[in-house]
């Protein structure tokens, strides 16, 4: 899996 | 959400919340780096544009705000209100050595070449090392009021508890983010001898003063 931006982290 | 998250989240609201308290009440802003300031506005301005791509949770989309209005009260305050209390003379780095490299690294390491996964990844570069205008000023004057360390100590424990988060979901999730990762470690130790200096000084009652 491509690690990604996670848009919840802050 | 684990606690290490809830607890850096945390950390951050109360660094930002100190730190609008501290200009408010005392109508000053002497001693914080409105440079500093400026490059964590831009922070997140440019990381929290998904506000209106992305929707995450409600929680989320708070904070985002939240940390957007103090940043831009923040602003106000050292630009505007009580621009006369803000110490030019002594803020002094140049932030051009840390806008123009952050930029030219988020275009060449970036999870995606678009313009939104760029911008994110140019708000983590330049997060991690916003506050070396504010450390810069600190060494320059030799000394930091109490509050204004108690600030830096809840800015610094953030990303430091972040760090634990991603360990965590690391572990029980299988998930990271090597950007993130990276630039957090970088920012944590940019504040190691900082939090040494409030340990060994702050924390027993003293004033932050470097030796001379």
């Amino acid at each position: 899996e491509e690690p990604s931006n996670d848009h919840d982290e802050l | 959400m684990n606690i290490f998250r809830l607890a850096g989240d945390l950390s951050h609201v109360v660094a930002v919340i100190i730190l609008l308290l501290k200009i408010w009440k005392t109508r000053s802003c002497a001693g914080i780096s409105g440079k500093s300031q400026l490059l964590f506005a831009i922070v997140y301005l440019t990381r929290y544009l998904d506000l209106f791509t992305t929707y995450v949770s409600l929680y989320n989309s708070i904070m985002k705000i939240l940390f957007l209005s103090a940043s831009g009260a923040t602003l106000y305050f050292m630009y505007g209100k009580f621009r006369g209390t803000y110490d030019h003379n002594h803020d002094t780095f140049r932030i051009e050595f840390l806008l123009i490299p952050c930029g030219l690294l988020s275009l060449v390491i970036n999870h995606e070449f678009t313009v939104m996964e760029i911008l994110w990844t140019f708000s983590i570069y330049l997060e991690s090392v916003a506050i070396l205008p504010q450390l810069f000023m600190v060494s320059k004057t030799g000394e930091a009021e109490s509050i204004t360390s108690h600030y830096l100590f809840a800015l610094g424990s953030y990303r430091a508890l972040y760090l634990l988060n991603w360990i965590h979901r690391y572990i029980a999730e299988s998930h990271y983010d090597l950007i993130a990762i990276f630039a957090g470690i970088v920012q944590t130790i940019l504040y190691c001898d900082f939090f040494y200096l409030y340990i060994t000084k702050v924390l027993k009652g003293k004033k932050l003063q470097l030796p001379a």
